[in-house]
């Protein structure tokens, strides 16, 4: 079974997609199987790996609505050793057509379909806590939760942690929270200091050691297509990514 | 009649709700009459003004359904001379609620009970193009899109301005775009530079001349409830959006 994990947080700019197609790309070069799901209508995770979202045959929306496999609809990006299952404007209407009952386990069940082929599964989610969120954090086992250390992204984790704990007690038994990771951090910043020293008290062990900094070259990177460990593998956001593929591997599996 | 201002952008954590509270206050600051209105199940608006979206009487979510008036919900912040129609997370069940036929006019019927009372009227939108900012594009004469200058937030205005050009084709023909705000710049960023030159050639004249540079006290106001110009009056921040108010006043009214 792969592990599935849900990179969410309905705040909005937090570096969802960015940890998206940097950790997968960094589980990938470890020579881990990854799939990188684009949940987002926006397809900024498709356009981070290098795939047009124009030109798609197939995309996350057509898997979800039932008119495609996810393995019809999959792109392999071998230079980047993963696989994406791309989305574009059209997932907004998945959105809506998922409202209807039983709605909610779609996703899982089509990521059923190929998980002998895979390690990993990262869901890159929309900024929102809408049904495509929901579909995302019934598939997972955990949840990782992007956050930059500021005074609106902290606010909001209340309430992505109570629909965290709704799903856990309704579909999804077994989810967790895989993380909480400090995304572009300033350490001379007072704020971001403050605010990471309240999730350590709130969270303690669930706040990654790995801390993603502020690194203009992970801005620059989907500008070329690439995730940044092929971009410029020697920045601090590639080695933070890299750290951070480490850090997951290296954890006890949770029983 | 007030200028009614949506302010847009699906991607996220571009600055919206950072823009909408510090130009209604600089606004409130030239003694105009200034409403701002959260439509974010988020309620980062609510809380930026210093109200606590955990204890309101009635909410956005309530004028939206019907329960209740705009005049009922608002709340007089004088401090900062403005009123806010709060927000809490029941305005996730407004964009449900709103799906029917003919809900896209319900935000514009409900503003035009208290249309007397103000000159401006801002919008602070959600990250997503789903209901609630249809309904805030519909009620708007001008959609003011705040834009980091970077590639995904760069990517995803076209999308934004196919939304706009449909809402102006039926619902809302008098709909156009006030400006592009630029936000967070870091003029020492080559990403930055590239992505506001391509922004000019483009939009020309739509783009602000105001620039919003990236200015932690910005970040901080929000944690002590306050808009900018109450935190810091002095800082890069407060002087900007003080700046882009005056520049909105400063133009010609469209005809
Ligand atoms: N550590 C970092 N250093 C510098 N820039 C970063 C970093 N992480 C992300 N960015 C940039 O910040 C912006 C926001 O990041 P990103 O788009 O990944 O966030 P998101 O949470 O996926 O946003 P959305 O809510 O729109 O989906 C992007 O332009 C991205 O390139
Ligand atoms: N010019 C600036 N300088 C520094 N920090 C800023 C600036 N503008 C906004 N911020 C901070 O960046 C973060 C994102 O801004 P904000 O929340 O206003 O964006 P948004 O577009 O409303 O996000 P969302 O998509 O979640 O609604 C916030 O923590 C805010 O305090
Ligand atoms: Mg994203
Ligand atoms: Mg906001």
């Amino acid at each position: 079974m792969p592990k599935i994990l849900a990179v969410a947080n309905q705040k909005g700019g937090v570096g969802k997609t960015t940890t998206s197609v940097n950790l997968a790309a960094s589980l990938g070069a470890t020579k881990r199987r990854v799939l990188l799901v684009d949940l987002d209508a926006q397809g900024n995770a498709t356009m981070g790996v290098g795939v047009d979202k124009g030109e798609l045959e197939f995309s996350g929306c057509d898997v979800l609505l039932g008119d495609a496999t996810v393995a019809q609809a999959r792109i392999a990006c071998p230079e980047y050793k993963l696989d994406v299952l791309p989305a574009n404007d059209d997932m907004t209407a998945a959105d809506v057509g998922l409202k209807g009952s039983g709605g909610q386990l779609t996703l899982k069940k089509a990521l059923a379909t190929v998980a002998d082929d895979y390690d990993f599964i990262l869901i890159d989610c929309p900024p929102s806590l809408s049904m495509l969120t929901v579909n995302a954090l019934a598939a997972s086992s955990g949840v990782l939760i992007p956050m930059q250390c500021e005074y609106y992204a902290l606010e909001g984790i209340s309430a992505l942690v109570s629909t965290i704990q709704q799903i856990r007690g309704s579909i999804n038994p077994g989810l967790q929270i895989e993380g909480i990771l400090r995304t572009m951090y300033d350490p001379r910043n007072n704020l971001a200091r403050q605010v990471s020293e309240e999730l350590i008290a709130h969270f303690g062990d669930k706040v990654f050691r790995t801390i993603v900094p502020r690194n203009v070259r992970l801005a620059e990177a989907p500008s070329y297509g690439q995730p940044v460990i092929a971009y410029d593998p020697r920045s601090t956001g590639a080695i933070a990514y890299l750290a951070l593929a480490g850090e997951m591997l290296g954890r006890k599996p949770v029983k």
